[in-house]
């Protein structure tokens, strides 16, 4: 279980990195302020995570766990709502992720939150670009991106 | 592996299938 939850957060590393958003990106590391997180979700639904929302986003938070904690529970309930009331994506009530684990690097939490991400962008208005995109990374990716999709298919569905 | 050959059912051929029946959704419906 343990190795499914890395090579998930790996691929969807590949794919986060195939966004060319204008900030480091180079491992899981860079993700944990949320910065980069919410700038991608911005790309997805400009109308949803929107700029009054993004600006709440800390920018400069450095080593500042407190902080890189706002920032990813700001990214994490405007997510869910965004599954929630733009996607009729019903979460099940285990998806309360533990962003205290997603500051500190943890791959199963951050893929989880990825896998929500990822979510959002291959049903938003704008989704056949993400789609394309995908379908153009390394077939082994797109396996595991897949999968990831089925498994919120399959929890939405039970 | 020719077994996966089976019915058209490559690897290539799930992966088009899948991500091409989300293009294909509706909006405002399930994943």
């Amino acid at each position: 279980e343990e190795d499914k939850r890395l090579k998930l957060c790996e691929s969807l590393m590949i794919w986060v990195k195939s966004f060319n958003v204008c900030l480091p990106c180079e491992s899981i590391g860079d993700l944990t302020n949320g910065v980069l997180i919410a700038e991608i979700l911005h790309g997805i639904d400009p109308a949803w995570f929107d700029s009054s929302w993004k600006a709440r986003i800390k920018m400069d938070v450095r080593d500042n766990k407190r902080l890189k904690v706002s920032n990813l529970k700001k990214v994490l309930e405007r997510t869910k709502d965004y599954c929630d009331e733009v996607l009729y994506l019903r979460l099940d009530d285990d998806a309360g992720l533990d962003t205290s684990c997603i500051a500190d690097g943890d791959t199963g939490e951050m893929g989880r939150l990825l896998q929500m991400v990822l979510a959002c962008a291959v049903n938003c208005d704008r989704k056949q670009g993400y789609i394309e995109a995908i379908m153009g990374l390394e077939e082994s990716v797109q396996h595991v991106l897949m999968a990831a999709l089925q498994e919120l298919l399959n929890k939405n569905e039970s | 592996d020719p077994a996966n050959m089976k019915g058209g059912a490559t690897s290539e051929g799930v992966l088009a299938n899948f991500f091409n029946s989300l293009l294909n959704k509706k909006p405002g419906t399930p994943v």
